[in-house]
């Protein structure tokens, strides 16, 4: 199957919310999630990796118009899974690829993060979909990103999808 | 809009590996996953929350075939950049629910959490799309996660569907 890159999209009406140190139990993602819910809080993307003695972080990301009740939400969420902390950061912009046949090209994500490293641009959240790469980076890092993202997989400026949701 | 669940997936055929405390710098993904490329391995999903004192770790999933060849170069990798160490779980089950409209109704994302820590199913990994909310979990629990699935979502097993790739 060829790998088809089909556009890339950029997207910074978004914040990400990260819980750091919560405990690695059943029911805590749950909880975290079912809190946000309740304060209508709307959820974009959600990323947990790996535990490492017991604790993991989760991050998620949010529209921008939502971040006053989320901040209040991850406090509480804080206190009542006595996780370490909750970081806000308000300037970020998602940037994806939109493929198919990623999965057997590992190359792809190889090209993706080589393009944006060689632009000067760091990856802060990474995370995949059988037809999407997603990394969550730096807003005023966009415009560069993107570029960049064109020129390396041959893209030209028709295939800019804005994200508006 | 309405949030529409149209089914749970289940894959059992990956294995995971994490790239742990890789330097938090331009250029890391991208080594870590074109040295994978030059090794042959495909990569499915590709994992990477914020980093804490300036290091993070990458996880992805692979087939269990590549599993040989990806930690071969995982430890390379390891050298090359330094980081701490790597780890495999060689039995894991990716577990997707499948829908629509998600963003906005964020009370999708806690019942499929909830549904998963009621049947005491604890989450390692999480990772999102627009249509699809997908977790890594203990590979011996895949039935008992699939099943409470189903049942908290109201669908049938006519709506199981095992990825094979
Ligand atoms: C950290 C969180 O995902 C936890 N493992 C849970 O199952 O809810
Ligand atoms: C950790 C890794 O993603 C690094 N930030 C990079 O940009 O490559």
């Amino acid at each position: 199957e060829q790998a088809i890159i089909s556009g890339v999209t950029h997207d910074t009406s978004e914040a990400k919310v990260t819980i750091r140190d919560v405990p690695d139990r059943p029911g805590v993602a749950a909880l975290v999630f079912t809190r946000m819910a309740d304060a209508n809080v709307n959820v974009d993307m959600i990323i947990q990796n790996v535990s490492e003695d017991g604790t993991t972080d989760i991050s998620f990301t949010s529209p921008k118009t939502d971040l006053v009740r989320a901040k209040r939400a991850a406090e509480a969420v804080v206190a009542e899974l006595q996780a370490r902390t909750y970081s806000v950061d308000e300037s970020i912009a998602k940037i994806s690829l939109v493929g198919a046949g990623m999965k057997t090209h590992p190359g792809v994500a190889a090209q993706m993060f080589r393009t944006l490293a060689e632009a000067g641009v760091n990856i802060d959240l990474i995370s995949t979909s059988s037809i999407r790469i997603s990394c969550v980076i730096e807003g005023d890092k966009v415009g560069v990103a993107v570029r960049a993202l064109h020129t390396s997989f041959g893209l030209d400026s028709g295939a800019v999808v804005a994200e508006v949701s």
